[in-house]
C-alpha cells in the first residue's frame, strides 16, 4: 500500500482539491484508493458534499468509540473511499492534534488498512508542525502542491527540508514524488514569473509535468460538493488534468 | 494596548497581507503599531522584502538568546515596528510551536511591550490548534478574515466557536471586531454567492463595512517585497480599503 502525504506550508494553496480529484483519478484508473482527512476543518467532506460534521471518522477511531472499519464512507465510484476528520469539536481542535501526534497512532490505523487499498492520500492542515510531521513519519511518498504566487514559492523549500530531515532520521522509505504547480495563471505575470522561477530553481524531475490552472470551476464545484470529474456527464477538461496528474503519480510510484 | 489576533481555521485567506496593510494604516493614522508574526513559515517578513530569515526575532527570544527589546524591527514608517518570527529550523517547526505555546509565554511578551505599543497585530498561522488558541487567549480583538470562497464560509463559524469558549473560559475580555471579507471578485458568481450568504447569515454588525477585492497588484507587492500602501509614490487605490479598513477597526476599539 502506497500512502501519499499531501502537504505544504502554506495555506490554501490546493491540497484538499488535488487529494479530492487526484483520488477520484486514481480510482478511475482501478486503482483502490483512500482519502484521509487530517485537516480538522474538515474540507474535504465538504468538498464531497457530505454534510457538516454528520459523520464519525478519525476522532471517533482516536477515543476508540469506533472501529476504523467500521467509518470508511463509500462515494459515487466503488474504488474510492473517505477516512473523514469525524466529529471534531472546534474548540478543541488542540486536543485532536494532540491525540492524532501521539507515537505510533497514525501508523497504527493505517496498519489496519493494509490489506484494503492500494493507495491512501492524506490530506495535510496548512503548516510544518505536528499532524504533518507525524504524517511524512507514517506515508511512503509525499506530493507537494505549490500555489503559483511568490509568498508559497519561499515555504517550499521549508517543507523539502522537514521532507529530508524525516527521511534521515524517523522514515527511510519516505520518496518525493513531486511538486505539482496549482493555481497557475497565465494571465497574471506574478504567477507566469513565479512558475518561471520554480522551473529554473529545481532539478529536472522534482517538478511534475500537470499544472492545475487557476479556474473558477473548483469554486463552482465546492459550492455543489461534488469534485470537478464528478460534475457533470461530460466532465469538464480540467478533469482532464487530474487525469494525467494521477499519470504522472503511478509512474513515480511504479505501479503501473 | 490593544492586542488583535489576525485568524482563520482556512488556510491562504489574506491573513498576512490584511495584518500587513492594517498595520501599516494604523501606523499612518498615528498610532504606534505592533506586527507579531506567530506564523513559523515567516511571510509577513518576506512581505516586508526583508530576506529570507535574516532577522532573529520570536524564536530567539524564547531560547532567552535575545531579549524582546532587542529585536523589534523598524520599518519605514517611524510607528510601525515588526516583530519577526525569528530563524526557525523549518525541521523543527513542531518545537517552535511547543515553546511558543507554553503557559504564560505569550502573554508574558506581550506584557514587556505594554509601554511602547498602542496596538500589536498577531499574525496566526492557518488553523486552530494551539498558537492560534494561546493567541486568542493573550489578544483583547480579534479579526477574522474570510476568503469570499465556499470552502472558507464554512470553517467561519468554527474560529467564532473557539472565540466564545476561551472568552468563557480563559480571556473575558476577549472580542470580536468582526470579519473582514477578503479576495472577493464580484466576477465570480461563486464569490458572489458567499458574500450574499455571509451577509444574510450573520447579524448586523459582525461584517465590517470594508472588503478586500481580489486583484493582481497583491502579487506584484508581494513579489516585490513591499506592502501595497508603500508600493508607489501614488499608492493604488487599493490602498485606500485598507486606510478605510484601519477607520473600521478603530470604531470598534474606542481609541478615537
Ligand atoms: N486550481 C484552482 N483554481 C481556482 N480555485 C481553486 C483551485 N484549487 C483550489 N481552489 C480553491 O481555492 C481555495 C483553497 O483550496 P483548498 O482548500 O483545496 O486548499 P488547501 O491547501 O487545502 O487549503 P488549507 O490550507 O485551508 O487546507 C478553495 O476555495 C478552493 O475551492
Ligand atoms: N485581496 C487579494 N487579492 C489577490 N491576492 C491576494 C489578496 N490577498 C492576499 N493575496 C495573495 O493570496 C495569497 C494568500 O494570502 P496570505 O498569505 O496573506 O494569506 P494567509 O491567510 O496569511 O495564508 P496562510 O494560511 O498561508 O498564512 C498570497 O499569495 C497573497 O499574495
Ligand atoms: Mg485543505
Ligand atoms: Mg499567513
Amino acid at each position: 500500500m502506497h500512502v501519499i502525504c499531501v502537504a505544504s506550508q502554506k495555506g490554501g494553496v490546493g491540497k484538499t482539491t488535488i487529494s479530492l480529484n487526484l483520488g477520484l483519478a486514481l480510482a478511475r484508473a482501478g486503482h483502490r484508493t483512500l482519502l484521509m482527512e487530517l485537516d480538522a476543518q474538515g474540507s474535504l467532506c465538504l468538498s464531497l458534499g457530505l454534510p457538516d460534521r454528520a459523520r464519525p471518522g478519525i476522532a471517533e477511531v482516536l477515543t476508540g468509540a469506533e472501529h476504523i472499519g467500521n467509518v470508511l464512507l463509500r462515494t459515487r465510484d466503488p474504488q474510492l473511499h473517505v477516512l473523514s476528520v469525524g466529529r471534531v469539536d472546534p474548540t478543541t481542535v488542540a486536543g485532536f492534534e494532540e491525540a492524532l501526534t501521539r507515537t505510533g497512532m497514525l501508523t497504527g490505523m493505517l496498519g489496519k488498512l493494509e490489506s484494503e487499498f492500494d493507495i491512501v492520500l492524506l490530506d495535510c492542515p496548512a503548516g510544518l508542525g505536528k499532524v504533518t510531521s507525524r504524517a511524512l513519519e507514517a506515508a511512503t511518498h509525499v506530493l507537494s502542491p505549490l500555489q503559483a504566487e511568490p509568498l508559497a514559492l519561499r515555504s517550499v523549500g521549508q517543507l523539502l527540508a522537514l521532507v529530508d530531515r524525516i527521511r534521515a532520521e524517523k522514515n527511510p522509505r519516505l520518496t518525493l514524488i513531486g511538486i505539482v504547480l496549482s493555481m497557475f495563471d497565465r494571465q497574471t505575470p506574478a504567477s507566469l514569473e513565479v512558475a518561471e522561477t520554480l522551473w529554473t530553481r529545481f532539478p529536472g524531475g522534482i517538478i511534475l509535468d500537470s499544472v492545475i490552472p487557476r479556474d473558477e470551476v473548483f469554486l463552482e464545484a465546492s459550492l455543489r460538493g461534488s469534485p470537478l470529474l464528478l460534475m457533470q456527464k461530460r466532465p469538464p477538461p480540467l478533469a482532464r488534468v487530474f487525469d494525467q496528474l494521477a499519470n504522472d503519480v503511478l509512474d513515480r510510484l511504479d505501479t503501473q
